[in-house]
């Protein structure tokens, strides 16, 4: 479709902040964060990511963010257990 | 026969810039840059960290196709034995050139910063790289550190100088080459500021006193952030100057003096890098090649100035993610300069007033894996085709598209009033 999107991602190794949360080995990578911005919204899903075979699996959503670009450009307020977003799930797949 | 092409990437760069609208920063060379091209408001990185940026801009292909996700492996051997940028045009009869750090060295880049497949000759990386992260910083007791926030004299320097002065230099004498055997260039240049250790001239200090130096606008964790997506700023904590200030983990928060001290150094950084990009645009006109070279200025990924209470790349957010993006195309952003014109005259941030608007500018959501099939299109180079839905078999596509026809400012995009441009050549 017309509309233009940025897919960007982001690893991490649990679901907390721990030394290496910043930069996983591929080994020790258990979520993949994928982002999908466009001129709207951000919206991220973090979902488990096996390092061995490469795979996401978005049934299995650890976390969850939905920003809205025109009233909270900075990313501030994360709607996205107020919001319902079935559908960019399926955008973002 | 195609234009040159100079691809000027930076280290850590997020849109501070005057071109961007940054009301603080001192970046007249770069302004002066966009002045003449096409700037990409939204433009995007694929990953918040340095190789597997590069790796993906420089292929073409995302971080899940090249496998890339942290430091550890080299595409050809882990992923697939995809084509690169530089390589395509090489294969296109370019001489291809790196100067600093366009791969990420090491693994990723097979140790090699992908040489001889990308690059006619070995790439050229600046002697004082190997002092970056060396106790260099003079603390207030007069001692050496390895601090985060570092200006320096210069002179006391190992060699007297920094990596991205040595690029400069560098990349000046391959012009001058270039220039005298009248061959067709694709010249990389990689700059490692504002990529930290903050370490920069400290007389750029001068251009951001403390007391302008504001926090964040949101130095706070927001509350509903899922845990999993904030970064922890590790490499930031590992730096002698904040390591002495014994901040928790993982949430900090720095005391509000220190991150101002951060932020004015970020500062400092961008308009160091400017002289430098000054310095090289500068010399382009003096070899008479400003009228046959495309310009590309980007960066790798962005950098948190205490947004979220974070710091450094690492996250999902944008202003780890957000870069700046810019095409200078003699002839389509601009009309060629008469017959030795200069057409980027170098300017001083110190003494340089006034701002420049960009010649044109796109508010479009753009990503950094479009831009090797947009600069195959802006060099005339046949755009390589778009990957199937699985490519690792694939030697030469891409994942991203061609932004060229973002080029055309469309009716949403103009302001009102101004007339919709449906014809590229006629509107620049």
């Amino acid at each position: 479709n017309e509309e233009a999107v940025a897919f960007s991602q982001y690893p991490r190794p649990a679901d907390t902040p721990q030394w290496n949360s910043d930069k996983p080995k591929l080994k020790d990578i258990r979520i993949m964060g994928y982002s999908m911005r466009t001129a709207d919204y951000r919206y991220t899903v973090w979902v488990q990511f096996d390092p061995n075979s490469f795979r996401a699996d978005f049934k299995d959503v650890h976390a969850g963010e939905l920003y809205m670009v025109e009233t909270d450009p900075n990313q501030d307020y994360n709607i996205y257990k107020n919001a319902s977003h079935g559908w960019l799930l399926k955008k973002i797949l | 026969d195609g234009m040159n092409v100079l691809f000027i990437v930076v280290d850590d760069l997020r849109p501070i810039l005057g071109c961007y609208g940054d009301k603080l920063v001192k970046s007249p060379n770069i302004d002066q840059l966009a002045a003449q091209s096409m700037v990409f408001s939204n433009a995007y990185a694929q990953q918040a960290v340095c190789a597997p940026s590069r790796v993906s801009f420089l292929t073409g292909r995302r971080p899940d196709t090249t496998r890339l996700y942290d430091f550890y492996s080299y595409w050809r051997v882990h992923a697939g034995n995809y084509s690169t940028m530089p390589q395509y045009f090489k294969e296109n009869g370019y001489v291809t050139l790196s100067v600093g750090k366009v791969f990420h060295p090491g693994v990723s880049s097979n140790y090699s910063d992908d040489y001889p497949y990308s690059w006619s000759i070995p790439p050229f990386h600046p002697s004082a790289e190997k002092f970056e992260n060396d106790k260099t910083c003079r603390g207030k007791d007069g001692k050496l550190y390895a601090n985060l926030v570092c200006p320096v004299n210069v002179t006391e320097m190992p060699g007297g100088t920094l990596p991205d002065i040595q690029s400069t230099e560098e990349a000046i004498r391959l012009l001058n080459i270039m220039k005298t055997n009248r061959q067709k260039f694709f010249l990389a240049v990689g700059y490692h500021k504002p990529h930290i250790p903050l370490r920069y001239p400290q007389e750029f200090l001068k251009l951001y006193p403390l007391e302008n130096i504001t926090l964040a606008p949101d130095p706070w964790v927001p509350k509903k952030l899922p845990s999993v997506a904030y970064n922890p700023w590790m490499d930031v904590r590992q730096r002698d100057d904040v390591k002495a200030l014994n901040v928790s983990f993982p949430y900090g928060p720095l005391p509000d003096d220190f991150q101002r001290q951060i932020r004015q150094s970020y500062y400092a950084a961008v308009s160091y890098l400017d002289v430098q990009v000054g310095r090289l645009l500068n010399a382009l006109d003096n070899v008479g090649l400003s009228n046959n070279t495309i310009v590309v200025f980007t960066a790798d990924h962005g950098w948190s100035l205490g947004e979220h209470g974070e710091w450094a790349k690492y996250s999902n957010f944008d202003v780890a993610t957000r870069v700046p993006l810019m095409f200078y195309v003699p002839g389509m952003t601009t009309f060629p300069a008469s017959q030795g014109a200069r057409v980027f005259p170098y300017l001083d941030p110190f003494s340089h007033i006034g701002g420049s608007a960009p010649q044109g500018q796109s508010e479009k959501v753009v990503e950094l894996v479009s831009v090797f099939p947009t600069l195959a299109e802006l060099a005339g180079l046949q755009v390589p085709p778009a990957c199937p839905e699985t490519s690792f078999g694939v030697v030469l596509c891409t994942e991203g598209t061609s932004i060229v026809h973002y080029f055309n400012v469309s009716e949403e995009e103009t302001e009102e009033g101004k007339e919709a441009c449906d014809d590229t050549d006629r509107c620049f």
